[in-house]
């Protein structure tokens, strides 16, 4: 994985390779899981990074759920690289990892990546057919069971933001929560996205606060703080419903409500010019802010232990 | 494979509550196939829309019979688009073939 170029977009292929690659050349630090599989078929590949012992307290990062935000998943990439590059050298790190592992899911809705490579740059969405319907596809972070069905998506298959059927109803979806469900020691849990240049935490469904709201603020201040130190790079923040708007069915509504106290929804870099175009010159740029913040996330998470 | 020539992405600054509410009234004007990059959230923030080709006049008058200030992203995504394409193209040329 020395030879990686992670300066440009990778086709799913390309990632699978490297996620294969990256096992091969650090077997005593990194295994695959496969959680599940894609609505066509496609390992939902999860990277777990561990220096031993069973069932750790562990710290999930998933990259991609949006497939066309192609930026995230070249970050997770680099993330995957950063974590076995930094194991060693990085104090902070290596105190992380020493005590508890990390899983990484690089590309979390593989089909709708894959048809963003083929077929329609601009897809979001799983790649299910909708029975009733000429619309494929379900928005995965509408089809979490965390205020399913109420306001902030839509229950229209032909909209970017459809809910689906019921909650957990793409086995995207499902393969994450019963890999969390059967886990059980899942301190911190961080989904990304982009492009908004947001740090957001519970709740979007409700308007009702977290009861960590003032821990879960305090610690989004200080990630984006350390995210700004590099590249100056500005972030807002603060939880789903007063920042952006009200969205039902969420991914880290799911994860707080099971009790994983460090949930946080990132929205990556905007250039303001490209949208989703992200030029790939912007790729490093912007994993390497937002490890940063992930790094003030896990390194709070491991000295405040519950 | 889908493309995108001539759409457009429109930016727009609600400058109130009453424009807030016109842009997301657009959101539920399905015949303009709009999609939202960046959704409605809140006055003063800036809001994305992909409008395509077929869509860009209808949505235009709208807005301008609103009153609504707009500006033009991205003149032509699909442009963008093969930018992208060919900057992956010759990325992948000059890659170690070990790769």
């Amino acid at each position: 994985t020395d030879n990686f170029d992670f300066s440009r977009y990778h086709t799913i292929d390309e990632i699978y390779s490297f996620q294969d690659m990256l096992v091969a050349e650090n077997p005593n630090m990194v295994s695959k899981i496969v959680i599940g599989r894609s609505y066509q078929g496609r390992p939902l590949n999860v990277l777990k990074f561990s220096t031993g012992g069973t069932n750790r307290p562990a710290i999930w990062i998933d990259t991609g759920i949006h497939s066309r935000e192609w930026v995230t998943q070249a970050s997770g990439t680099w993330f995957a690289k950063k974590i076995v590059t930094d194991y060693g050298r990085d104090p902070a790190l290596t105190a992380i990892l020493n005590k508890m592992d990390i899983f990484l899911e690089i590309v979390t809705n593989p089909d709708g990546f894959y048809y963003t490579h083929t077929s329609n740059r601009m897809w979001r969405k799983t790649r299910k057919p909708n029975p009733g319907s000429n619309c494929v596809g379900v928005d995965p972070n509408r089809n979490w069971d965390a205020g399913f069905g109420g306001p902030g998506a839509s229950s229209s298959p032909c909209s970017e933001t459809y809910r689906g059927p019921r909650a957990n109803s793409e086995s995207e979806v499902k393969s994450i929560v019963d890999f969390v469900k059967s886990h059980g020691n899942i301190k911190a849990f961080v989904s990304i996205h982009s492009y908004s240049q947001m740090l957001l935490y519970p709740y979007g469904y409700t308007r009702n606060p977290a009861k960590d709201q003032t821990e879960l603020h305090a610690l989004a201040k200080k990630a984006i703080t350390d995210l700004a130190s590099l590249y100056g790079t500005r972030y807002r923040y603060g939880s789903i419903i007063s920042t952006i708007y009200q969205a039902s069915g969420g991914t880290i509504d799911w994860t707080y409500d099971q009790g994983i106290k460090y949930s946080y929804t990132f929205e990556l870099r905007d250039t303001g010019r490209h949208g989703f175009i992200l030029p790939a010159n912007q790729i490093i740029p912007t994993a390497r802010e937002t490890w940063l913040a992930l790094m003030a996330i896990m390194d709070h998470t491991f000295k405040n232990p519950y | 494979k889908k493309t995108f020539e001539g759409d457009q992405v429109l930016r727009i600054i609600p400058k109130d509550e009453v424009e807030l509410s016109l842009v997301k009234d657009l959101e539920d004007m399905i015949e303009f196939e709009l999609d939202f990059w960046k959704d409605a959230a809140d006055v003063d923030t800036p809001v994305h829309i992909r409008v395509p080709f077929h869509g860009l006049q209808s949505t235009k008058m709208y807005l301008e019979s609103q009153g609504i200030d707009y500006s033009i992203m991205i003149e032509d995504l699909q442009a963008m688009l093969d930018e992208e394409q060919e900057e992956m193209d010759s990325a992948a040329r000059v890659a170690d073939p070990r790769n």
